[in-house]
């Protein structure tokens, strides 16, 4: 196993639990703050999602790679859809967005675990 | 380029059928240089299938292999799917007014059927019929009992007496086959509308010692059936190609993705066979 | 960070993903074989949960192991109750403690990710 | 032999009133030795806020205390925790018909009659008056309306002309009074029934300069409710007792918890406050 690794499983898991946590905070108050920070939690993901590709896939874990480094990029993808229905003031729009990205999120901690299990157990 | 990444979705993860088309499909994909994932709930669960479907298309893979068990859960999932533009074929089970690309299967009304025919033509049109489906909810049932009903409605002398559900597995048909036989001791014949059926239900005909008096006609050819058929406690069963419909399904999606053309309905073969068709 | 406290973590979340397997499989196959790999894995979680609590606890998490010692305890009575009510045949009641279990195992894989944190971010 | 160890749910995890909550609880805790962990949604959320409830219900806590927000969802889930021998006190909003041990807090039906009171002295009986409420499903703002409504409803020159949902808020309140005053210019009083609700309609007052000719009564003594108090733009507020709840809660769990009498109903003090009372 190998603790850089885990360190960027881990890194993956809680950034996109931030990542949420803003956005909710940001569509609740409207409050601008919770935007920057989520925009700063969604960059970490964008910024990171080739290294996961690079360091944590292995013969056979790649194909489970390749789905959670798409994940990221699917939760990314609707929470922008968010964010824009949202200032666009489309109600019923950005909620169905909303929601996809908080399923999108659970997604990726289930898949954490399995790959943080495939790690340690490899 | 990477090769493509396909999900093949199968409706219950361990049964015997399901490993068929997946054996069909990992061949094709062996062929083809394709990467193939054969994931799905280990027992049916339609709520479940759908998580895995929604998985596969956060995932972005290149194309989903999927039943599609309801119009009501499956056609808006295979939709948003399609929106993203990831390909899908249903197999074994269609969604038909869903934006799926291609269907490829038995064509399950007619499978109904032809099952229907042949239980009258075996029993000379005489007989008390209970049947034992899948599922009540998924289309694919449906259409075979439906297929079945229109294939007897006209016969005087059949009657169908109970209709029970098996969620596919063989333990539950045989708990109503039991049940059946237990509250309608008149019924002498049972059509089975999946795959471990008419296996259920054998059991339970040979611990009855009513071999004899009872027609079964079931599903599928998995070795078990064909065991029963030999046996002469499985009078016929209607015969699918789950390697086929995994292979040409892996086939035709690399097709789609390179803009070829598909027929939008491919039924693969289907017919009833006895025991001396073996 | 430690890695025996790592692997202990995996296997909490592991063994309680099989065994929540096994127990729907006993329940829609009523094979006894499901059964008795459902009571290895139950087995698993109660020789292990005392290991959690001296393993992992530590000043800043103490409450957190101690809520998720707590957890697999939870998910072991509702998984008992399940089979309990199913092997009588209490249609209704088996499918209520399922349904907790089930909840309950969630819990756990997202404790699992919250101690995995802190354990590598310590 | 372990310190016991309970568990607060507030409504919003960061919201000041509920912070001020915490921090009594805290300090009770510290004085009896009790571990206490603080949990709850970061934005108002029934479905993530039983959902903690059934977390701490599994992890075997000593004790929990939150609101029952709605009978619907929080009366089963109190008594599925009761039925696990982990006592409930309710706090702030009561859930009556549940198997809680207690309540401690303002008893809200009283709370928003004297809050009518109060507005139709003030206004000389004559008001066209808008309410803001926190949630049209929470309880104890249903109480907090019904309780002003029943003060105002003999006073013939009182209008109650719209009600409007906060989310409990400031940012939603002020966008619901924004919305209000565009539809309804004639209203001329307002009524907020949850801490950040009057925040929020004094920030939109003051963009329309409209302080002279609005009246408004809100909810809570937050820092900012005072300031707007001293400034006018507020004229009336009820006052509750936050810090009082949460520290008389921690003291009556454990009294719960040893077997000591404690009476189901604790309603902490309530009264309107206007700026010479400051
Ligand atoms: O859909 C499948 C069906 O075709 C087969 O007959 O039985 C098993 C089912 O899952
Ligand atoms: O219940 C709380 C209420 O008492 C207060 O007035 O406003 C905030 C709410 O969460």
């Amino acid at each position: 196993y190998s603790l850089r690794r885990l360190l960027l499983l881990n890194e993956v898991s809680q950034h996109t639990n931030e990542a949420v946590e803003q956005l909710n905070a940001y569509l609740a108050e409207k409050d601008a703050r919770y935007l920057r920070e989520y925009e700063q939690q969604s960059r970490w993901l964008q910024q990171n999602r080739a290294q996961v590709e690079e360091f944590i896939s292995n013969q056979r874990n790649s194909l489970l790679v390749e789905n959670y480094e798409h994940m990221m990029e699917s939760f990314l993808e609707e929470g922008a859809l968010t964010v824009y229905h949202f200032q666009a003031g489309n109600i019923g729009l950005y909620s169905i967005h909303l929601h996809e990205a908080m399923k999108i999120a659970s997604f990726i901690q289930e898949t954490t675990l399995s790959l943080v299990n495939e790690e340690l157990t490899a | 380029k990477k090769a493509y990444h396909f999900v093949l979705v199968p409706e219950e993860l361990d049964n015997d059928y399901w490993r068929l088309v997946e054996k069909g499909a990992k061949a094709a994909a062996k062929e083809m240089g394709v990467r193939l994932e054969y994931i799905g709930p280990r027992q049916a669960n339609i709520e479940e299938h759908v998580k895995i479907l929604e998985k596969a298309a956060a995932s972005k893979v290149d194309g989903i292999m999927t039943q599609g068990l309801t119009e009501q859960q499956f056609t808006p999932i295979i939709n948003r799917i399609v929106e993203k533009n990831i390909p899908v074929i249903t197999i074994d089970t269609d969604a038909p007014t869903s934006r799926r690309t291609a269907y490829i299967g038995t064509d399950n009304y007619y499978a109904g059927f032809i099952a229907g025919r042949a239980l009258v033509e075996d029993t000379g049109g005489n007989a008390n019929v209970a049947i034992i489906t899948g599922s009540f909810e998924a289309s694919h049932q449906q259409l075979r009992v439906k297929g079945f009903q229109d294939a007897a409605k006209h016969e005087k002398g059949i009657h169908i007496i109970a209709i029970e559900e098996s969620d596919i597995t063989r333990v539950q048909a045989a708990e109503k086959a039991y049940k059946i036989l237990k509250e309608h001791p008149e019924v002498n014949a049972f059509y089975g509308t999946s795959a471990l059926d008419a296996i259920g239900i054998a059991k339970v005909i040979e611990q009855f010692h009513r071999e004899r008096e009872t027609y079964v006609i079931g599903f599928d050819t998995l070795p078990e059936t064909i065991h029963y058929l030999e046996k002469g406690t499985i009078e016929a069963t209607v015969v699918q190609e789950p390697y086929e419909m995994g292979y040409r399904a892996v086939k035709m999606m690399v097709d789609i993705i390179e803009g070829n053309h598909v027929p939008s309905i491919n039924n693969t073969e289907t017919r009833v066979i006895r025991k001396q068709d073996l």
